[in-house]
């Protein structure tokens, strides 16, 4: 009985879950990062683009400019 | 360099916003930098309109998206005054752009800095300190399922999409990282926060960095 939005919902969590075994699967050292389940897996990838990743490249010259010194040391 | 260093610690940070279901993540990057750069000359640490950046911004799309370069391009030419957040209160979607008279307190950019440090993350960590926090773009497909720890795979350099601010970097553990600012509320990751590796441009976190002075 439940509304289509939930199957698709419930749909992008199985997804999410599968994804998270894969992610926390590569043998890292302790201070990897680890996946799992958080306000966005209810979302699919696509979805998760769409809504939050909002942001496009800016090409930015190479550091430092020519005739710029580089950033001196602080204390 | 120092082995720690986090803006936070200076109470020139903001606590971590929440863009909701709006793709504004350039704005927020931008205002944030904006806010803690104000703040580190000693002014008070004030949240400013993210909602007036993502409204009158003609060069971006609001919450379609954008890019925090062109936003801060704009603010710099215009010399438009950032209104305080209550003043223009974040609505999470696009609305039509507000004037305020000349008159109106507000804080305006005195220029900025765009670099790509590639390859020089620890002359971007000599940024960090000098100039404060830095709106860098980052590919944070992964970031979708991000917990905690430091991110050193599954995210590329070359496909920038996200917008976040640095605040600090950790040098004291075998796996030095940069601290990471995201505007996704506090409950994502480490308190609203992405550690993200020092060093080997991950996730193209070095690509396009921009400091901003007031």
């Amino acid at each position: 009985t439940w509304s289509w939005s939930h199957q698709r919902e419930a749909a992008a969590l199985r997804e999410s879950l599968h994804r998270h075994r894969y992610l926390n699967s590569f043998p890292h050292e302790n201070s990897t990062a680890f996946y799992g389940v958080n306000q966005f897996s209810y979302l699919f990838p696509e979805e998760f683009k769409a809504l939050y990743l909002g942001s496009k490249y800016a090409w930015a010259p190479r550091y430092p400019a020519e005739g710029q010194r580089p950033i001196p040391n602080v204390s | 360099l120092p082995l720690r260093f986090d803006w936070r610690d200076k109470h020139v940070v903001n606590p971590v916003r929440n863009q909701e279901m709006c793709g504004g993540c350039w704005a927020f990057s931008v205002v944030s930098a904006i806010e803690s750069a104000r703040a580190i000359q000693g002014k008070s640490l004030d949240y400013l309109s993210v909602q007036q950046v993502i409204d009158c911004s003609f060069n971006n799309s609001g919450c379609l998206g954008g890019s925090p370069l062109c936003a801060l391009r704009w603010l710099n030419e215009t010399q438009l005054k950032l209104v305080a957040d209550s003043q223009y209160p974040f609505k999470a979607v696009n609305g039509q752009c507000r004037h305020f008279p000349q008159s109106q307190a507000g804080v305006s950019v005195k220029d900025f800095s765009a670099y790509n440090f590639r390859g020089q993350e620890d002359e971007m960590a000599r940024a960090l300190l000098s100039f404060g926090p830095l709106v860098v773009i980052v590919d944070a497909m992964s970031w979708q399922d991000y917990l905690g720890g430091i991110i050193q795979h599954h995210c590329s350099s070359g496909e920038a999409n996200h917008a976040v601010l640095i605040t600090g970097f950790d040098r004291t553990g075998n796996t030095p990282y940069w601290m990471v600012r995201n505007s996704w509320g506090s409950s994502w990751g480490v308190e609203g926060y992405a550690h993200v590796k020092m060093g080997g441009n991950v996730c193209g976190i070095a690509d396009s960095v921009a400091a901003v002075f007031v």
